[in-house]
């Protein structure tokens, strides 16, 4: 494993710690998507089917038992935990993430790496991925006063996107064998996303201002 | 074995 790739786990896992801080330690999970969470659940458990089937090492194991019960655990806060779901901003989070879910299957059932459901399954949950920041995007847009915390959470969450990528231009270089190019596509749209996001981050870090989307 | 795509990231 190459230091880039760690590298983008670690901002991955930073970023699911952050919101769980906000939402277990602050019981509040104002301005931060139910849609992109439930969307995240998916595409964790279509992808992470192989956990006990294909042992790959105890670092990549013990790393999808976390994004599998993290993921899961935050929609159960937002959605029946009696504080936190107080907090929910749901008027604002009406993006129609179920037309994304529907879409990605089709995609995944035509282009795959192998027409198998394993296979179908984890393209499924790379498409998904790609496009599951939207809801949380489009809700970003709409809230007035973006905190801290929440910021910080998509700001990590766009960081293990683009260490990503470098982790696939190095492995490209370094391992011949290595040419996944769903992944690729869909990384590379999915971390285009968040450009704009990060122009706006990056602008209200630097001027020392808060953090605002323009709708 | 080539019946199998080795996914080994997260």
């Amino acid at each position: 494993m190459n230091a880039f790739r760690l590298a983008g786990d670690m901002t991955h896992l930073l970023s699911v710690v952050v919101l769980l801080l906000k939402i277990h330690t602050i019981k509040s999970c104002a301005g931060i998507s139910l849609k992109t969470q439930e969307l995240y659940a998916l595409v964790f458990a279509a992808r992470y089917l192989d956990l006990f089937i294909h042992f790959i090492s105890l670092y990549n194991t013990v790393m999808k038992l976390v994004f599998l019960a993290s993921s899961f655990s935050i929609v159960w806060y937002m959605r029946r935990h009696k504080i936190v779901r107080r907090t929910y901003d749901k008027d604002h989070d009406t993006f129609r993430h179920h037309f994304l879910v529907l879409p990605c299957l089709a995609l995944a059932l035509l282009i795959n790496e192998r027409f198998t459901f394993r296979e179908v399954m984890w393209a499924f949950s790379i498409y998904l991925e790609a496009v599951a920041i939207l809801p949380q995007l489009v809700l970003l847009q709409r809230t007035r006063n973006i905190d801290n915390l929440t910021g910080q959470y998509v700001f990590f969450l766009g960081a293990y996107r683009v260490l990503y990528i470098l982790n696939w231009i190095y492995r490209y270089f370094t391992e011949p064998h290595f040419v996944h190019w769903i992944s690729w596509v869909a990384g590379i749209v999915q971390t285009l996303l968040y450009a704009d996001f990060f122009y706006y981050y990056i602008m209200s870090w630097k001027n020392n201002v808060k953090l605002e989307l323009p709708a | 074995n080539a019946d199998t795509v080795e996914h080994d990231e997260l």
